[in-house]
């Protein structure tokens, strides 16, 4: 299913986004 | 407690992005990201539909939490 490949892609992108957010938030004072 | 934690988080995050404190975030303000995080644009504007539900080019904070918890919820199932 082409939807469950794209949904399953995203939610490694929103992943990365939200731990470089975090890591952002803790790198820096 | 741990829902007003994330609660703080998120609005954190969400003032990150929306740069101007319009309340909302645009894929513009997406696309400035580019450079703070190491995301590709390719990635932040893939961020951005996946977190705009409604597809209509605004993120707001009800949107980026809902995009938040979720991805909290799966990092704890996996």
């Amino acid at each position: 299913d082409p939807n469950m490949k794209g949904a399953a892609a995203n939610e490694g992108v929103l992943a990365n986004f939200f731990n470089s957010l975090l890591s952002k938030k803790t790198g820096s004072p | 407690n741990a829902g007003s934690t994330i609660q703080e988080k998120t609005h954190e995050f969400f003032q990150i992005c929306d740069i101007e404190d319009k309340g909302f975030i645009t894929r513009r303000d997406m696309q400035r990201l580019h450079g703070e995080l190491p995301l590709s644009a390719d990635e932040l504007e893939n961020v951005f539909d996946t977190l705009d539900l409604d597809g209509n080019g605004y993120l707001t904070l009800d949107e980026f939490s809902s995009g938040f918890s979720e991805f909290i919820f799966g990092q704890r199932l996996s």
